[in-house]
């Protein structure tokens, strides 16, 4: 299973609809300070079900919608669709979502706080995604925020937060690795 | 599942000094349950092997080439962060989630050690896909397909198709 | 004492402005009280004037060209280190200290922003003497002297003199 | 007045007599990645007094004293020299040292925690070297270490910090600067 495309519109920089191909193994982000790098982790920590503020940099979770620019007004919503490519190289499907042809999830959010959450088009909860990365890494069995926090994701700045880390949160750490 | 911690420890304690090795050209690190040292000091019988798994914190000793081993906040700035890199990837190749987000991880790395962190990104694509948010010329070189983020309006992110050059044109703008 | 943390946040929010406007070749920063946009809210006739500067936190609101002004927490890492050095020289142009001491601060900066970085530090060093390591080509060439460290035995730092040339390769090593 | 001359021996990885000199306005620092830069900037807020281990990334005050290497012993003291040129143009001697022909510090430190400091060679209290400080943004009235934590020195990782701060200490920041 890999990144195929990730759909943004309405999400924090990205006012209008915009999508990014991630073809293969090995893609690289590149831009200058402040053009919308990290707003792109971002977003895809988010459509996986991230639900704290505070890790996507924002004071409330409306921070996400795009809050207007010199030029724009602010917008009432907004929406991040991620398509998962998990054909292997025979067209097989293979792991634990060979059941579906296709594989993508969505969620949208308005400025009431509100999130819907989209698999492969039909409407299902927070939890149906963070039962889809269960045991792989990314996601986590004990009941917090699907895998976003993993150590799959490493946030601007933070890679020495492992080794900061108290020697109890280390072996935290290790605990969701096993 | 003191037994299940206990495996992951060792598992991931042996993999950590193969990816240190590789991403320091050398040197050597271990995980270490706290107090361990000082136990070992003590050499107290009435505690018995077993218990030591129970609720203990792990610390991580680092040695780089030719240094003497110290605790990890003894390193410098680029020595710490290469070694937490060392780290997540242990644990990646024992429990390797599908794909690997990365920002910026390599700007506090110099030349010869973003070299490394590359051949080793380069190695462990063949089971896992990269994203990575980058500066650095070096690791651009690394991927084979590269998206370019600009806010010609200001406030307003698009992205747009670039080559190697177009990047590191990118970088001076 | 209020009186004087009024003329200091008042001096400082002044400097702010013009440092940061260098900086980032445009838009605006200022500091305040906490609370203030909520008391002018409320207009509370009976919280006098001069009771705003008691035991008030301060925070810092800026707006990078061309984008909205926001809490500093919104800005990218780039624009946040940016808007801290802006910070430090304002400080630093009203209480000039002999000396600065700066350690990779360059880092999170593309090459646009480690331009207006290098000329600002050029401008201020006819009044303060700036010492600082980086490992970035372009703040290197900003030196009029440079100190080469290394480790030729595992473990010793020694001193080489190094010109740019020498430096750059250095990196590279 | 500016920094002239650091001499270092057994401070942290300058287990040999080591100098720096600092000849104009405008000083580099570079290398590869632990080679010791930022022990050089460790070592000039120890010789102005810093008192934390935890600012001087140890866990406690003798971490500071060279520690062995693959080849080499520890040592059993640390030492670190600040010579300062506070001649203008024109020779003469400006500012609140003007009464001091040379104006260097010095501090010297053994393995059981006890420091001795120098000004000019004569043995002298750390409040002595604080006092020198006062007022010019390195140093602090408020009876805390002299001013190596001030906004004059900025350690690495930590430019973040000042705006990291929550908006109580910001304002102490300012009052410092007052
Ligand atoms: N809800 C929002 N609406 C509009 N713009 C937003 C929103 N949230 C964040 N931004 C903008 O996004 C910008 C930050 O983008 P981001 O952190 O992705 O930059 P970056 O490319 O990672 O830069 P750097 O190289 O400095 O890390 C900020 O300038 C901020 O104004
Ligand atoms: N007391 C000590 N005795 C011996 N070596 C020490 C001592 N304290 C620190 N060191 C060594 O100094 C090295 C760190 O040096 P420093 O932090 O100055 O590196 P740096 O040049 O700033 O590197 P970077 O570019 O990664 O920030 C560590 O590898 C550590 O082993
Ligand atoms: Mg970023
Ligand atoms: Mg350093």
């Amino acid at each position: 299973m890999r990144l195929a495309t990730l759909r943004l519109a309405g999400f924090k920089s990205f006012v209008d609809p915009t999508e990014l191909h991630f073809p293969c193994e090995l893609v690289g982000i590149v831009g200058p300070n402040g053009c919308g790098k990290s707003n792109t982790l971002d977003a895809l920590r988010w459509v996986m079900g991230e639900s704290s503020a505070k890790h996507l940099r924002g004071q409330s979770l409306d921070d996400v919608i795009f809050a207007g620019s010199g030029q724009r007004k602010p917008v009432a919503q907004a929406s991040v669709e991620l398509v998962f490519e998990h054909h292997d190289e025979s067209g097989a499907l293979q792991g634990p979502w060979a059941r579906f042809r296709d594989l993508s999830i969505r969620r949208v959010s308005t400025r009431d706080g509100q999130s819907k959450y989209f698999l492969n088009g039909t409407r299902c909860r927070r939890k149906d995604i963070a039962d889809l990365f269960l045991g792989t890494g990314l996601g986590r069995g004990h009941g917090s925020t699907s895998g976003t926090r993993s150590y799959a994701i490493i946030e601007q700045g933070q890679i020495n937060r492992l080794l900061d880390a108290r020697p109890e949160e280390l072996r935290a750490t290790l605990e969701e690795a096993a | 599942t003191r037994a299940r911690f206990r495996e992951t420890f060792e598992a991931v304690n042996a993999k950590l000094g193969e990816t240190f090795q590789q991403l320091f050209g050398g040197g050597e690190a271990r995980l270490e349950l706290q107090g361990d040292a000082q136990l070992a000091e003590q050499d107290d019988p009435t505690q018995t092997k077993q218990d030591r798994w129970l609720d203990r914190g792990v610390v991580l000793l680092a040695r780089p080439p030719g240094k003497k081993i110290s605790h990890i906040h003894l390193l410098s700035g680029g020595e710490k962060s290469l070694t937490a890199i060392a780290l997540v990837f242990a644990i990646f190749q024992l429990n390797p989630a599908p794909f690997c987000l990365l920002d910026e991880v390599d700007a506090p790395l110099d030349e010869a050690n973003v070299g490394r962190f590359c051949a080793m990104v380069q190695a462990m694509s063949a089971r896992v896909q990269f994203i990575f948010i980058t500066h650095n010329k070096t690791t651009m070189e690394l991927a084979r397909h590269l998206i370019g983020v600009t806010m010609r309006e200001a406030g307003v992110s698009r992205i747009v198709e670039v080559d190697l050059d177009a990047a590191v044109k990118m970088l001076d703008e």
